[in-house]
């Protein structure tokens, strides 16, 4: 059975592939 | 028929930090049985399965994904039901039950919001939709 996704706010995206939209 | 699950490619390690979560390497291909808003997605890869961090995901064929291109700055209001306290330079730090405005929604479940004249990625997991249009 598939469990509910961990609580925590997963990790962004390494660095070279954050987009920037601020 | 069968079941096609959409796969993609991981762009970088990932070391899991909780035992739900399965450990990635660059190069490996993962199967996506399940996509949630918040980011985290339920991948089964060889005989293992858990969650993994849609971040470190690239669809192996054309992007299919319904993510809007542009911000949209009429947006949504949601209230954040969480406090959260920005790490990088481009997210925002936000108090529990604060209402703000989603501008843009990003699959990696960090989501670009806006409150007053600030702006910033914060974690689609800590917010609520109001309800209300304002």
């Amino acid at each position: 059975t598939m469990k509910n996704p961990p609580q925590n706010p997963p990790p962004r995206p390494p660095a070279e592939f954050r987009r920037k939209h601020v | 028929g069968p079941i096609i699950l959409d796969t993609y490619s991981v762009i970088a390690d990932f070391t899991k930090t909780s035992k739900d979560e399965i450990e990635l390497r660059a190069g490996d291909l993962v199967e996506i049985v399940e996509k949630n808003s918040n980011g985290w997605w339920f991948c089964q890869c060889d005989y293992k399965r858990g969650w993994v961090p849609a971040s470190y995901l690239e669809p192996l064929d054309q992007p299919e994904e319904a993510e809007e291109a542009e911000p949209d700055y009429g947006g949504e209001f949601f209230v954040t039901i969480s406090s959260y306290t920005a790490e990088q330079e481009d997210e925002i730090s936000l108090q529990s039950g604060e209402v703000i405005e989603v501008i843009h929604r990003l699959l990696d479940g960090w989501w670009v919001v806006r409150k007053g004249e600030e702006t910033g990625h914060f974690p689609s997991m800590y917010l609520q939709k109001t309800g209300d249009k304002e």
